[in-house]
């Protein structure tokens, strides 16, 4: 159902957009 | 009232990979319905509906993640219930059943995660808060 979130993990941010964060 | 929902931008393309999701361009502007702790974001653009993931938006108003969460360096304990394989350096490989600390929870769904010495990203959905107390 479109109702439910996709089963897989999202894709990460852009890596040109990615802020550092660890 | 009526329902007055948040915009957002999408902040680079992205093609979708499944039914449930949309087409993104950069530039787009999207009314999100919902916002799923796991990183993906039910939205409405134009006569499209589905899911996007939150890290490829950016609030239209308002400054940037207001309501992300600080990092909680004391951490918490959370239990893996399916097994990941880290495809970057920064993320972790875990198994089902291993204990983490999670100390800061993204809205994109990527929480930094404590094990031992080590700090790593870990996908939100794949991890479960476990009944334990960390020891003083």
């Amino acid at each position: 159902s479109i109702k439910e979130p996709p089963q897989n993990p999202p894709p990460r941010p852009p890596a040109d957009l990615r802020r550092k964060r660890l | 009232g009526p329902i007055i929902l948040e915009t957002y931008r999408a902040i680079s393309d992205y093609s979708k990979n499944s039914k449930r999701e949309v087409d993104l361009s950069a530039g787009d502007m999207l009314e999100i319905i919902e916002k799923n702790p796991n990183g993906w974001w039910f939205c409405q653009c134009e006569s499209r509906r589905g899911w996007v993931p939150a890290s490829y938006l950016e609030p239209l108003e308002g400054p940037d993640e207001a309501e992300e969460p600080e990092p909680n360096y004391e951490g918490e304990l959370y239990e893996t219930i399916k097994a990941y394989t880290a495809t970057q350096e920064d993320e972790f490989t875990l198994q089902a059943g291993e204990i983490i600390e999670v100390i800061h929870k993204l809205l994109d769904g990527w929480w930094v995660v404590r094990k031992g010495e080590e700090t790593g990203y870990y996908p939100s959905m794949f991890l479960c808060k476990t009944g334990l107390r960390k020891e003083a």
